[in-house]
C-alpha cells in the first residue's frame, strides 16, 4: 500500500479530483462533534470484524 | 403466475426427454483440515450401447447422435426443499464407452462451505437427447454410467487433488526479528503509514494519524508441475492479501466557507491475511443461502 494509493481512495470516496487545501487556521477551531467521533469508532470496531475475502 | 402483466400459460408434461442419476460422496474427512482443494474431478464410466439401437439412431442425424450430459451439485436446505447449481455440461457421442471426466471442484468448493455437520456430497447427473422428434426418442437411455456395486468394473470415482497448506500456504506474521529474504516463506509483515508525515494529509485527515497497513512479503512453494494442468494459463502461486478490512476516517470538508468534520471509510486498506494464490486462478463461487 503506497501513499498515491491512500490518496486516491480518499480522493474517489469523497468524489474529488484532488485534495483540498486547508489552512491551519481553518481547522484550528475545528471539533470533532460526539455522534461523527462515535460513527467512526463503531467503524473502527466494525472493521475489524468484517473481513472482505479478496482474491 | 402472480404477474397481472402476463397470462399464466399452462404446459403439459408429454414425456421424460432425461435419465437422472444422483451420486453420494461422503466427503467429510476426505479432506485434510490444513489444504487446499485444487481440482476435483468426477469419473463416470459409459457402457458401450447397443449396436442396433445406435444404427438406427445414426441415420437421423448427419454428426452422429450426441446427448448432452450435465452435472448439477445438489444441495438440500434446512427447511428441506432442495436447490441445484450447475457445475459442468457437455455434449457426448452415443458412441464408444470408456471413461468420462468432469470438473466439479465448484460442487467440492460449495460443500466445503456448508455449516457442520455437512450433509454428503450429492451430484445429480442428468442425460438429455439433443435431437428432437419421436424417432430420437430414447437416444438418452443410450448413455449409461456404470454404477456403484455393479459387478463390471467403473464404478463412479471421485478425485481430489489438494494441496498441504503447511508447505504450500501462507505462515501468519512474519517473525519481526528475522528480516525479509528471498527464501522467506509468504507472511504478513507490519507496515506503519504515517499520515501525519504526508503533506496532503495536513489539516485534511483528521483521524487516524497514521495506521498498521500490514503487507505480504516472502515466497510461495511452487507445487508439482503435474497439479498445474487444471488451468492452461494460470501463474505461479504468489503471495497475496486475502482478506482486508476497511480503514475509517475522519476528515474536514470545506462547504460554503465553513469546515465540518466527516466520517469516509476506505476499503481494503488493511490486510488482515496473505495466502499463497495461483494468479489467474478462477475465484470460487461464494454458496448463496
Amino acid at each position: 500500500l503506497t501513499e498515491d494509493q491512500v490518496l486516491g481512495n480518499l480522493l474517489q470516496q469523497l468524489g474529488l479530483r484532488q485534495a483540498p487545501v486547508l489552512d491551519k487556521a481553518e481547522v484550528q477551531g475545528l471539533s470533532i462533534p460526539a455522534h461523527v467521533r462515535a460513527e467512526y469508532v463503531a467503524l473502527l470496531q466494525r472493521s475489524h470484524g468484517d473481513r472482505s475475502r479478496g482474491k | 403466475r402472480f404477474s397481472q402483466n402476463f397470462r399464466e400459460v399452462a404446459g403439459r408434461f408429454l414425456a421424460s426427454e432425461a435419465s437422472t442419476h444422483l451420486l453420494v460422496f461422503g466427503l467429510e474427512q476426505r479432506l485434510p483440515p490444513r489444504s487446499e482443494l485444487v481440482q476435483a474431478v468426477l469419473r463416470l464410466f459409459r457402457e458401450p450401447a447397443p449396436k442396433a439401437a445406435l444404427r438406427r439412431l445414426e441415420r437421423l442425424s448427419a454428426r452422429g447422435a450426441r446427448v448432452r450430459v450435465t452435472i448439477e451439485w445438489l444441495r438440500v436446505r434446512d427447511d428441506g426443499s432442495n436447490r441445484t447449481s450447475l457445475i459442468d455440461s457437455r455434449l457426448v457421442s452415443v458412441q464408444g464407452s470408456g471413461w468420462l471426466a468432469f470438473d466439479v471442484t465448484e460442487a467440492v468448493n460449495f460443500w466445503q462451505q456448508l455449516r457442520r455437520p455437512r450433509q454428503p456430497l450429492l451430484l445429480q447427473v442428468s442425460v438429455q437427447k439433443e435431437l428432437l422428434g419421436s424417432a430420437a426418442a430414447g437416444a438418452h437411455r443410450l448413455v449409461r454410467f456404470a454404477a456403484q456395486g455393479a459387478q463390471a468394473q467403473g464404478e463412479p470415482q471421485l478425485e481430489l487433488h489438494t494441496l498441504d497448506l503447511r508447505d504450500y500456504g501462507a505462515q501468519g506474521n512474519c517473525d519481526p526479528e528475522a528480516g525479509v529474504a528471498e527464501s522467506t516463506r509468504c507472511c504478513r509483515q507490519e507496515t506503519y503509514l504515517d499520515l501525519q508525515g504526508m503533506k496532503w494529509a495536513e489539516n485534511w485527515v483528521l483521524e487516524p494519524p497514521g495506521f498498521l497497513a500490514y503487507e505480504c512479503v516472502g515466497s510461495c512453494l511452487q507445487p508439482p508441475e503435474h497439479l498445474t494442468f487444471t488451468w492452461p494459463f494460470v501463474g505461479p502461486r504468489q503471495c497475496i492479501a486475502s482478506e482486508t478490512a476497511a480503514l475509517p476516517m475522519i476528515v474536514s470538508i470545506k462547504e460554503g466557507g465553513r469546515t465540518r468534520s466527516q466520517v469516509v471509510s476506505l476499503p481494503n486498506m488493511r490486510v488482515q491475511r496473505c495466502s499463497c494464490a495461483w494468479d489467474g486462478a478462477p475465484v470460487p463461487r461464494v454458496l448463496e443461502p
